[in-house]
């Protein structure tokens, strides 16, 4: 079973510390910080790492997309491009095996989800976040999320959870869409349905340390005044990203990739 | 008495709320915050308020000039101009007013002091960072500080403090210096003296509301893990800053740039 996911946003938003705390790996250990010579000089690239973990018995082959360099220069103009570009060859490459002789082991690293950091300190989207999003919407499932969530009291997630949702439909932005729970599903599948809805961006807070609080070791992070822990519902949204992530609506996110984004990709090269 | 406070840095970096929380002032109360669609138009303006305050029965006329829109486009090529020609607009008119007939009652509209306001989250100093600093040092007395500090933890400041007095270092940036201390000065004044130079850039936290901890009312910000407090020196440098800046170094930024930055410009003026 493979799936691939891309993490964008600027740099420092928490993107490798998140997707190790998500999947419990260390998968940047050998990634090296530039230098402040090295960061103005910085374009935008992409970088791909791949990894297998177990989830409740099934073997799950994980690609993880990074895009460093993105909006940390001066003038970010068009730096949307190397992320957009990238997504295009892999539905081209998909769509090259697709049409060729042997259809049997076509391998699929078609992009099924991109993980958006939206900065908690902006007072709303930016308008970088305006034309990224706008960039890729129509060719990858945009999961919102808002970074680095302990940086913001309670009730400064819920304005600005508000805030973001209005603006992504003022400017006509199309996030991932949760499938429409069935007619006759139960009160509770509803219920958790909309608590999904009403949590985009999802708050999230990451960690690669384990700190010891009320006598229990747990992912987290430790201030002079308290102990913000990473999978504490109270204290962010990051269980309910993991769980939609990796239980419940993976196969969507792959359905959706391949029957809209990549079948209105190929429409367009077929009509070109 | 006069003096003049620039803050600078992108928004939602906590400018307002750092300037009222040092002068226990609400000199923001009729900002307008921008939706979306302005935040993509904005361009970089200046904005004055002036405000009354006593302290230590000295009374004070203090200043702040903000910089709304500073950094906050896609592309922030040249964005510092405004704030570049601002500052040498008040020395030109300092200048001609030196140089006429009425020199009694000069107004001294001089910027005395850059607070700029690095982000926590950058994995040092941004390129944005540098150019506005490289741009405007030769001009007027910059004060870095690490803003929304409470979003770090203390051994994280730790290390991007050094980082940060690194970089500035490397690229030659000269922030404000602080006087150097008397050969007769007691071991307690020169502690101190060296505590204020390795606390550069003040790790600072600034709140407009106050809350209830341990039974006392503080200007904090509540979290569910725990109490910021503005005052409270084990978690920010906020009242060393502001000791700094009120009691004892503000005669000391207001001598530096009459005779250091408007010297300067005036030599540059008589030799063009
Ligand atoms: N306050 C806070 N800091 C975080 C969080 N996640 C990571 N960090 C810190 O932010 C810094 C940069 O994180 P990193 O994951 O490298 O960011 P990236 O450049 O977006 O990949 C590290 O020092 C982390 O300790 C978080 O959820 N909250
Ligand atoms: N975490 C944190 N948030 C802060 C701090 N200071 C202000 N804020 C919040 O950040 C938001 C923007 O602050 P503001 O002062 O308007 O930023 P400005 O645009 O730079 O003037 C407000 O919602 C504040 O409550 C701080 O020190 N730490």
């Amino acid at each position: 079973f493979d799936f691939t996911l891309m993490v964008a946003g600027e740099s420092g938003l928490g993107k490798s510390t998140l997707v190790n705390s998500l999947f419990l790996t260390d998968l940047y250990k050998d990634r090296k910080l530039l230098n402040a010579e090295e960061r103005i000089m910085q374009t935008v690239e992409i970088t791909k790492h791949t990894v297998d973990i177990e989830e409740k018995g099934v073997r799950l082959r994980l690609t993880i997309v990074d895009t460093p360099g993105f909006g940390d220069a001066v003038n970010n103009t068009q730096c949307w491009r190397t992320v957009t570009d990238y997504i295009d060859q892999q539905f081209e490459q998909y769509f090259r095996d697709e049409s060729g002789l042997n259809r049997k082991n076509i391998q699929d690293n078609c992009v099924h989800c991109c993980l958006y950091f939206i900065s908690p300190f902006g007072h709303g989207l930016r308008p970088l976040d305006v034309e990224f999003m706008k960039a890729v919407h129509e060719k990858v499932n945009i999961i919102p999320v808002l970074a680095k969530a302990d940086s913001l009291t309670p009730s400064e997630i819920r304005v600005k959870k508000i805030r973001i949702r209005d603006e992504m439909d003022q400017f006509g932005i199309k996030i991932y869409h949760f499938p429409d729970c069935d007619s006759d599903s139960d009160e509770d599948f509803r219920q958790h349905d909309q608590e999904l809805r009403d949590s985009i961006p999802f708050a999230v807070i990451g960690s690669n340390s384990v700190v010891e609080a009320k006598g229990r070791r747990v992912r987290g992070r430790l201030y002079p005044w308290g102990i913000v822990e990473v999978e504490n519902p109270a204290h962010s949204d990051f269980l309910m990203l993991r769980n939609m992530l990796v239980r419940t609506h993976m196969q969507d996110l792959k359905d959706v990739t391949r029957e809209i984004h990549y079948e209105n990709y190929r429409v367009q090269c077929i009509q070109n």
